[in-house]
């Protein structure tokens, strides 16, 4: 563990409670896509089932258990509880498009040709574009509350933080994975036009509006 | 350095 792992982790943890609390308090999904967090349930789903097979921390274990009751307690929300708030009219990104390119992928380019390996992968090769969505419907509605472009800075700085972490590993331990590395810097890049908006206007207490 | 996978990683 290194302090860039802990605060990318940290920051995730944020992203994802800012999240949930926002949907909770407000009682409202307006603005948020709902799909984005489906495929965020998968991600975690898919790449945490080595829950079942092996230990490696407390902190480990623990942290995938918060991020998979988080994810499906943040759909549900969505899709149950407060499904009269949900924007499904402009949360009109046609998932398909992603899962079954990523879902190709990573059958065609993992480690090792394992059920488990290749489930990790296709996380792996999900996340990185699991937010676009997200992005998507901000740019439909040309406007994001406040809260919401603070759950999307710390989800989009958490895999910044573990790029740095990556590289941390690969000088200090010799560790790289190209896989989770070439993912990260896709994901992270696809954040670059939302960052530049969020220093420029949230940061300034401006709303974040989209010249529509 | 291998391609040893982030397992440990979140």
């Amino acid at each position: 563990m290194n302090i860039f792992r802990l605060f990318g982790d940290l920051s995730h943890l944020a992203a994802i409670i800012i999240l949930l609390l926002k949907i909770w308090k407000s009682r409202s999904c307006a603005g948020i896509s709902g799909k984005s967090q489906i495929l965020f349930a998968i991600v975690f789903t898919t790449r945490y089932l080595d829950l079942l097979t092996s230990f490696i921390s407390l902190y480990n274990t623990s942290m995938k258990m918060i991020y998979i009751g988080c994810s499906y307690a943040t759909v549900y929300l969505i899709y149950a509880k407060f499904r009269a708030t949900y924007d499904g009219n402009h949360d009109s990104f046609r998932v398909e498009f992603l899962i079954v390119p990523v879902g190709g992928l990573a059958v065609l380019i993992n480690h090792d040709f394992s059920l488990l390996e290749i489930l990790w992968t296709f996380s792996i090769y999900l996340e990185s574009v699991a937010i676009l969505p997200q992005l998507f419907m901000i740019s439909k509605t040309g406007e994001a509350e406040t809260i919401t472009t603070h759950y999307l800075f710390c989800q989009g700085l958490y895999r910044a933080l573990y790029l740095i972490n990556w590289i941390w590993r690969f000088y200090f331990e010799g560790f790289f994975d190209m896989i989770a590395i070439v993912a990260g810097v896709v994901q992270t890049i696809l954040y670059c036009d939302f960052f530049y908006l969020y220093v420029t206007k949230v940061l300034k207490g401006k709303k974040l509006s989209l010249p529509a | 350095p291998g391609k040893l996978n982030h397992k440990d990683e979140l």
